[in-house]
């Protein structure tokens, strides 16, 4: 089954 | 300072609803453009951006930016005791360790005021890179809330195909397997109902319908939503509002 990404490994810390 | 005059109260309220469930605590950074929210809920699946431009309150008046650190439990809890058709004011000075928030009736003879004490946050903002989605696909905010809550009864995730012809959001479980489709159809006569879709390339992305139905809590706030897809990139769900946005994004579930 698909697994939950996380938000982080797209978008960095500014 | 912060002077923030909401004719509509209502409004605030109905944002509230719309991101209290999905993340406790934020900051409300006030500036010259309106006041504005970043957060991740805690498993940094989901974000939340909100923005209120300066030009749906009136009057606007804040001198230098601020950050106003809420538990939105709390602040929810003290939107509850406005009016729906009350105008609400809200304010806070440069130390920002109190919002006052003046709930006023439309008739002008109840005034009430609350005090919100604020709490240090330190939240770090996130930089969401420009994206040019290879799928957008505009719907009625209705609709797209009752089929995420349709089809959690099978799945706790959601598989959205987008081609030109209509966008599928079908589902799988252990009692079984159902999916909704809706086709482009810009001439129906009830604009706001229509499906309207943006396509460079077809995709097909599975997302968390908890997340989702979660989102659909800003229903409310618009008639219209957009769901804006690229493959293995977040999806964002954005509500317009007249001077502003709420904008979710969602992580995607990705196959081995």
């Amino acid at each position: 089954a698909p697994v939950q990404k996380s938000l982080l490994s797209f978008f960095k810390p500014k | 300072m912060l002077e923030a005059r909401l004719q509509t109260g209502a409004l605030l309220k109905k944002v509230l609803e719309a991101i209290k469930e999905l993340i406790t605590d934020a900051n409300f950074d006030c500036s010259d453009n309106g006041i504005a929210l970043q957060a991740m809920d805690n498993s940094h699946v989901a974000l939340v951006a909100l923005l209120l431009r300066h030009d749906g309150f009136e009057p606007y008046r804040c001198d230098r930016s601020l950050a106003l650190g809420v538990n939105l439990v709390s602040l929810s809890k003290v939107l509850r005791c406005a009016g729906n058709d009350d105008i609400i004011t809200l304010k806070a000075d440069d130390t920002a360790d109190v919002l006052s928030l003046t709930f006023e009736n439309t008739d002008n003879d109840r005034i009430s005021e609350y005090e919100l004490k604020l709490m240090d946050i330190d939240s770090e903002h996130l930089g969401i890179p420009d994206t040019t989605y290879e799928a957008v696909v505009q719907m009625s905010s209705a609709e797209f809330a009752r089929i995420c809550k349709d089809l959690q009864v099978l799945s706790d995730s959601v598989q959205i195909d987008v081609t030109k012809e209509g966008v599928k959001f079908g589902a799988k479980g252990e009692l079984g397997s159902g999916a909704v489709t809706l086709k482009q159809n810009g001439n129906v006569d009830k604009e706001e109902e229509a499906t309207l879709i943006e396509l460079q390339q077809n995709v097909s992305l599975n997302f968390s319908l908890k997340y989702l139905v979660n989102f659909t809590k800003a229903t409310p706030l618009a008639s219209r939503v957009s769901l804006s897809m690229s493959s293995e990139v977040p999806l964002l769900v954005e509500y317009k509002m007249e001077a502003g946005y709420i904008r979710y994004y969602l992580a995607p579930k990705i196959g081995e």
